[in-house]
Parts: structure tokens; sequence; C-alpha cells
């Protein structure tokens, strides 16, 4: 652990909150794209299936655990509880374009042709573009509200910091994991135009 | 032997 990936999985799990403290408070989910949350859901079930079978720590157990959680409970305001306030109308994103590509690139390129490596790589390649269907929300209501805007700040800059804890992981450990950098830095240049705008 | 991938970043 390191202080890059250390404060990158803070913005992530600060971003997280933001979102379900807006929904909860507000008591509206407007100009939340609910496609994207499908995404992160997805995302999270596909990379924390060895939650079962592998055993890192207990701060990467329990953050998974977390993020699980959240994330579920993100779909449950929008698509349930909040469902009157979601706005269908503007979250139009087609999103099989998104789960199908990566799905094959994961069977084509990936680190072991196994079940729960495919499916890691599968969630790597899907974080990268989880957040288009919300940028192209924001897009097209031409503005996002403050709370949002902080909302994938946060979220934007939690990749950015990991691009750090991997270089910083490669000066030291010499380790390095390409499908999750080049993944990563697809992600963060997706946030950047936002970022200008922010 | 194949090769398990450990990863330990979320």
């Amino acid at each position: 652990m390191n202080i890059f990936r250390l404060t990158g999985d803070l913005a992530h799990l600060l971003a997280i909150i933001i979102l379900l403290l807006k929904i909860w408070k507000t008591r509206s989910c407007a100009g939340i794209s609910g496609k994207s949350q499908i995404l992160f859901a997805i995302v999270y079930t596909t990379r924390y299936l060895d939650l079962v079978t592998t055993y890192v720590s207990a701060y990467n157990t329990l953050m998974k655990i977390f993020f699980l959680a959240s994330s579920y409970a993100t779909l449950y305001l929008i698509y349930i509880k909040f469902k009157a306030t979601y706005d269908h109308n503007h979250d139009t994103f087609r999103i099989e374009f998104l789960i199908l590509p990566a799905f094959i690139l994961a069977l084509l390129i990936n680190h072991a042709f196994t079940f729960l490596e495919v499916l890691w790589t599968f969630s790597i390649y899907l974080e990268s573009v989880a957040i288009l269907p919300q940028l192209f929300m924001v897009s097209k209501t031409g503005e996002a509200e403050s709370i949002t805007s902080h909302y994938l700040f946060a979220l934007g800059s939690y990749r950015a910091l990991y691009i750090l804890n991997w270089i910083y992981r490669y000066a030291t450990e010499v380790h390095y994991d390409l499908i999750a950098i080049v993944a990563g830095i697809v992600q963060t240049v997706l946030y950047c135009d936002f970022f200008y705008l922010y | 032997a194949r090769p398990v991938v450990v990863h330990d970043e979320l």
C-alpha cells in the first residue's frame, strides 16, 4: 500500500458517499445516470468475486464489501425508492455497446484464460468506460448540479491517483499490470474534458 | 502451470 493508492481509494469512497448522500438527502436522482450505476455494480460484482477465494487484507476485504453494498444501494435508490425522479429521457446511452466489447476484449486480451481472471479483466475494461452514460447525460442536460460535479471530480481523481500508484509500484516493487494501467489511462482521459469544464 | 494472478488492488 502507498499514499497514492490510499488517497485514490479514499477519493473513490468519497465519490460513492457523495452520490449516496445526494440522492438520499434530496430524495431525488435527477441528473444521475442510472445506467452508469448499473455498469459500476457490474464492475464491482465481476471484479470482487475473489472475495470468497483470496484474502489480501482486512482493508481490501472491507473496501470490496463496501463498494459492492453501496453500488447496489445506489441502484435501489435510483430504480426503486426514488424511481419517480429518475430522468429516463436523458439517460439513454446504450450500455450494451459498452458491455459487449469489454467482454469480447477480455476474452482476447487477459493475463490468464480462467473464469475469475477473464471476469476481472472484463471489469477493468468496463470500469474505464462506465462513466460514459453519466458524462453523456451531463452533456445532454447541458449542466451538472454542483454535487454531481463533486462526485465526478472525486471519481475521476481516484483513477488518476491510481496511475501515480502504478508509477510508484513500478519504481519501487518493479510490479506493474499493463491491462489495469492502459484501462486506467483511458478512464482518466475520459474525465479530462469534464475536469476541463469543472 | 497456469499463471495464478493475485490482484491486490481494489
